[in-house]
């Protein structure tokens, strides 16, 4: 039996919205530490996790760890019914094959049931080792996606250079070039607006832009987001999801040929 | 010309 109480909704709501174009069908996991989620793009280019842990709810009630094979734009079709301000419940029996969807008006003068088919999906759940990163810049979410969707108009891709001086995101295409260079800075009141940079050593890495622009789409779920750069592993693009856990996508560098 | 790296050559299966 799993029961999942939600007050904000609308979180569940968004993390929907910031996944399902970039995952078409994937595994949620239930646990005693919380409802998460690990999947790749169809490329394997891409790959998101994704944690709610289980204080974050009203009410979690999980006997026994279970996995849901959901496709992501059904899910999405069902969570777009509930309202901004509704609670949402995920439910599941033991050994069933569908899971429901309870929302809850705020004032509880409404409330709907939507049942979804679960499906069988055959994932591989990848080992993320904890890593040193060369250099973590931790920047206002909609800076960050403003700067993939201008550069996006230029170029393909984003090379993500860190140094001493800050942090550039430069692209390159048939009608010319661009860079974008963010200063550290932490002298603004609002400290979700400040920009800060811890470098170890300078990197650089280029990415494909078109995944930079789908991570971005989990803007709404975070004010900052953290972007993590090692020039042995996936860049780690995250975005917290307050007093609940993460969003996290990890990207495939481009290397030379 | 970029190649494109893929996931799996940096996380291994659980």
């Amino acid at each position: 039996m799993l029961e999942l109480r939600l007050v904000q909704g609308s979180l569940l709501k968004k993390v929907l919205e910031s996944v399902k174009d970039l995952v078409t069908d994937a595994n949620f996991d239930c646990s005693a530490t919380g409802f998460s989620l690990q999947a790749m793009d169809s490329s394997h280019v891409a790959l998101v996790a994704l944690l709610l842990r289980s204080e974050g709810f009203e009410h979690y009630r999980c006997d026994r760890n279970l996995s849901m094979g959901m496709n992501l734009n059904n899910m999405s079709k069902m969570l777009k019914c509930a309202g901004n301000d509704d609670i949402i419940t995920i439910k599941a029996d033991d050994g069933s094959d569908t899971v429901t969807f309870m929302f809850e008006s705020p004032t509880q003068d409404k409330i709907a049931d939507f049942e979804m088919k679960l499906m069988d999906i055959d994932s591989e759940h990848l080992g993320i080792p904890e890593a040193e990163y060369h250099a973590i810049v931790r920047m206002p979410s909609a800076e960050f996606a403003r700067i993939c969707k201008d550069l996006s108009s230029i170029g393909d891709t984003v090379v993500i250079s860190v140094t001493k001086e800050g942090v550039k995101f430069s692209t390159r295409g048939d009608i010319g070039t661009a860079n974008i260079v963010c200063r550290q800075n932490t002298s603004v009141d609002k400290p979700e607006e400040s920009t800060i940079i811890e470098m170890n050593e300078p990197v650089s890495l280029t990415f494909a832009l078109r995944y930079m622009n789908s991570f971005t789409k989990a803007t709404p779920l975070a004010n900052s987001v953290t972007i993590s750069l090692s020039s042995e592993l996936p860049v780690v693009v995250e975005y917290k999801i307050a007093e609940m856990g993460y969003i996290r996508f990890y990207l495939a560098p481009k290397i030379e040929d | 010309s970029c190649l494109q790296r893929k996931i799996l050559d940096y996380f291994g299966e659980n």
